[in-house]
């Protein structure tokens, strides 16, 4: 599945 | 952004400039470890380098900003300012920094979601994050005695991460695509290191007696 966490988290 | 999300930030944010201010107004860094700081310093520093590439909203710009600013000027007190710096007690404080670095360092190279700069860098802050409140545990441990602050500072540091396992329960439950199961590892074995120090605190709490760990 392609990757696409955008690090929206602290 | 939930409600534990921003709980979460917010007991991160004060249990930081808590300590911040603490040191700013007595002077004094006692009970503080400057190896737990200095790797704070790193986390950040390795975790927000999206900084400048990426932008998010706002609040996350903001709250980046506050938490590199205010490690650093911890750090800074620490090692720098010329009264604080005498509190420092250095013989207490002797957890070596690569023995967490470089294992974290590693991990990340071997294990992360895409091999690029930015993201083993990202994935080596989370695995130091885990690990990193150590020095300021075992300090604890050998001093014993624990003055109010300091106690708070570790006790609000121990309620954020719990707070981020409650956001992350939730965000699985009502984002579709929402897993992230370094984020999740990491985290939990983060507040895990947590839970001795958790137990003594609510029993000095319950008993109203001053905090101290066992030798």
């Amino acid at each position: 599945r392609h990757y696409d966490y955008d690090h929206d988290e602290l | 952004m939930n409600i534990f999300r921003l709980a979460g930030d917010m007991t991160h944010l004060v249990s930081v400039l808590v300590l911040l201010l603490k040191i700013h107004t007595i002077k004094s860094c006692a009970g503080i470890s400057l190896k737990t700081q200095e790797l704070y310093a790193l986390v950040f520093t390795t975790r927000y380098l999206d900084l400048f590439t990426d932008y998010i909203s706002l609040y996350n710009t903001v709250m980046k900003l506050i938490f590199l600013g205010s490690s650093f000027s911890i750090v800074w007190y620490i090692r720098r300012h010329k009264i604080v710096r005498r509190s420092y007690d250095k013989d207490q404080d002797t957890f070596r920094h690569y023995f967490i670095v470089l294992p974290c360092l590693v991990l990340a190279l071997l294990i992360h979601h895409k091999f690029t700069f930015k993201e083993v860098m990202w994935t080596f802050s989370l695995y130091l994050e885990a690990v990193a409140i150590l020095p300021q545990l075992v300090l604890l441990q050998r001093t014993r005695n624990i003055d109010n602050l300091t106690g708070q500072y570790v006790f609000l540091l121990g309620a954020y991460r719990a707070l981020y396992i409650l956001n992350w329960i939730y965000r699985h439950y009502t984002e579709p695509h929402y897993v992230h199961w370094i984020t999740w590892i990491a985290g939990i074995v983060q507040t895990l290191l947590y839970a001795d120090f958790f137990y003594y605190y609510f029993q000095s709490w319950k008993n109203n007696v001053k905090l101290q760990l066992p030798a």
